[in-house]
């Protein structure tokens, strides 16, 4: 319905600023209705600013830049109906390392009602972790799975 | 509600039986280019009721059984399961846990279970209705699909707000 | 033949003049997210001949002027220009270093020079003709972009190929 | 014309196998053509296999194989006509440590004869520059660039 849309939409676009000033460290963003005169068909534009620079189109921004941003978007609508568990692929793969760390803190805070399973190739990442498992294929093109758990006893 | 484990087998790069014990919070995959790690959330997904080939990067479901490589047989079969704790009963069934299970035969039968009782995929998609849970979800993020939340047009790109309105 | 220095000036982040003086060999450019790497590879494309607003990640070609940010003022011209060594005369001219040089105004006066004479598109590519340089060359592979060789419909792969036939 | 498509095809389906099995240490690949009676019009299609794996479509391949095969094409076209300058832009994002340090092997053996400008948030191919330029935006909005300038007293 057209209220539960709008209500949904309201919360996302707060949602969605709270979590890029995360990320960003400030910054401005605007969702907007690409027609707000049919609003359950209407597209959503989305304007990303990060700090002192000027809101473009997110074309302009950097890959880096990008990927926080559809983070940003995926958590504020995860945050009104967060799912039990949710699987990350790489998600940080362009990001620079404080901008890594920014993220993991992220998924720290949200860990605590959301399990997560993250695959990843960045070390800062993988220092979140309570589990790690390591894929490994010793004889080619067969996959096996160790694990390295690590638990309290490193993070405290 | 979290997962306890996943089990996978004969599935993709997975030819013989692993299983990942996962607790509440942050479980890491590593591992180097092409060792699996991908595999394992094209398990969860095809398990959740993944019905294209071609979003588990495959041109049919076939694929999906570990294919030998060049040094082992072809599996005959494919399976995977979700051990998953129903805390708060979230999940309308009786059971404190919940095994999800998928399989695929070489000879193409394709099945579902539930606690290893047979069911409909139909079972397993109301099973996880309004938890958030399930294939088209915002629950698993694939490997360079981050960016098509952005590149989407803006009409394609509200099915996302439409998931949680 | 190699690439003596690159400079740029009121071309997207770059308010300022900047030059980038580099070696035969390898160069490397690092920095943060966001700081202006792939802008860089942006501003060497485009002094090469980029028409395309969208191949630099733009809706048109007046986005290329330094817009300012929060705190600055917009720049009323873009500018990049590279210095190229003309070894082996390799490029159909007599000097043996060569600038390309690439302008654009807020009015939207666009202009090209060869060592500061003024000149056309055209003989910027015909410069560069059967050098391998070029805007559709595989001189450049942009951020995000070497995906695209694989997924390129069979038909369309074959351009890369065409290149060198 | 036909018979330039086809040496130019024959050469780069050689040089292709050559960089995929330096890329991945063994391997076999195949380019073909979609169409073999059209040679000036049929599309190509690409077939690679990592060592110990079996021959399927590159769909399924993980996202650090593709990088690299796309690399290794890239390349196989590039050893004809080598352009005297070649700009890439964070290729290795994808690519574990290892699949990193022979991409960096691969680039310094072309560096002899082509200059490359590679941006890059990976530590090891910085490791392989001539020189090293940091792009800085001390000022938010606003780049700079700060100059690290290596040459051959550090690699010796
Ligand atoms: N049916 C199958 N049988 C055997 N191997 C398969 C099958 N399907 C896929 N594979 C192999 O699995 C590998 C890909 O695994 P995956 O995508 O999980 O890698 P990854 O660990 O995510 O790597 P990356 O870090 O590069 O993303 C490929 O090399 C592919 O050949
Ligand atoms: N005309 C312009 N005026 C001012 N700033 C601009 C202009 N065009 C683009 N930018 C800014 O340049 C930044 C992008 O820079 P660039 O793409 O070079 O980053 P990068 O260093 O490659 O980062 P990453 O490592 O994330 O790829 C964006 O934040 C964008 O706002
Ligand atoms: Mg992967
Ligand atoms: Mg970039």
């Amino acid at each position: 319905s057209r209220e539960a849309f709008l209500s949904a939409f309201e919360q996302i676009r707060a949602n969605f600023q709270e979590v890029f000033e995360e990320l960003f460290n400030g910054g401005e963003t605007e969702l907007l209705l690409t027609d707000p005169s049919d609003v359950l068909e209407s597209g959503i534009d989305i304007i990303a600013c990060p700090p002192g620079k000027k809101p473009q189109s997110i074309t302009q921004l950097s890959g880096g830049e990008r990927s926080l941003v559809a983070i940003a978007l995926l958590f504020a609508v995860f945050k009104i109906k967060p799912s039990p568990f949710c699987v990350l692929d790489e998600v940080d793969a362009a990001l620079d390392e404080s901008n890594v760390l920014r993220f993991a803190n992220l998924i720290r805070t949200y860990a605590q009602q959301t399990q997560f399973i993250i695959i990843t190739h960045n070390k800062r990442t993988m220092e979140i972790a309570d589990v790690m498992y390591g894929v490994t294929m010793e004889q080619a093109g067969l996959s096996k799975i160790v694990s390295a758990k690590f638990g309290n006893e490193i993070r405290a | 509600m979290h997962i306890n484990s996943i089990k996978i087998s004969g599935f993709k790069s997975f030819a013989e039986d692993v299983e990942l014990i996962l607790e509440p919070g942050v479980t890491t995959i590593v591992g180097p280019n092409g060792c699996g790690k991908s595999n394992v959330s094209d398990a969860i997904r095809w398990v959740l009721g993944q019905q294209s080939p071609r979003a588990l990067r495959c041109a049919n479901m076939q694929d999906l059984l570990f294919n030998g490589g060049s040094n082992f047989k072809p599996a005959q079969r494919a399976q995977a399961s979700l051990h998953i704790t129903n805390v708060e009963g979230k999940l309308a069934l009786e059971s404190p846990e919940i095994a999800v299970r998928r399989q695929l035969t070489r000879s193409g039968a394709s099945d579902y279970f539930i606690n290893d009782a047979p069911c409909l995929l139909r079972d397993i998609t109301e099973l996880f209705m309004d938890t958030g849970i399930g294939v088209d979800a915002y629950s698993v993020m694939e490997q360079s699909k981050i960016d098509l939340i952005l590149n989407t047009r803006p009409e394609e790109r509200r099915f996302l707000f439409d998931e949680v309105a």
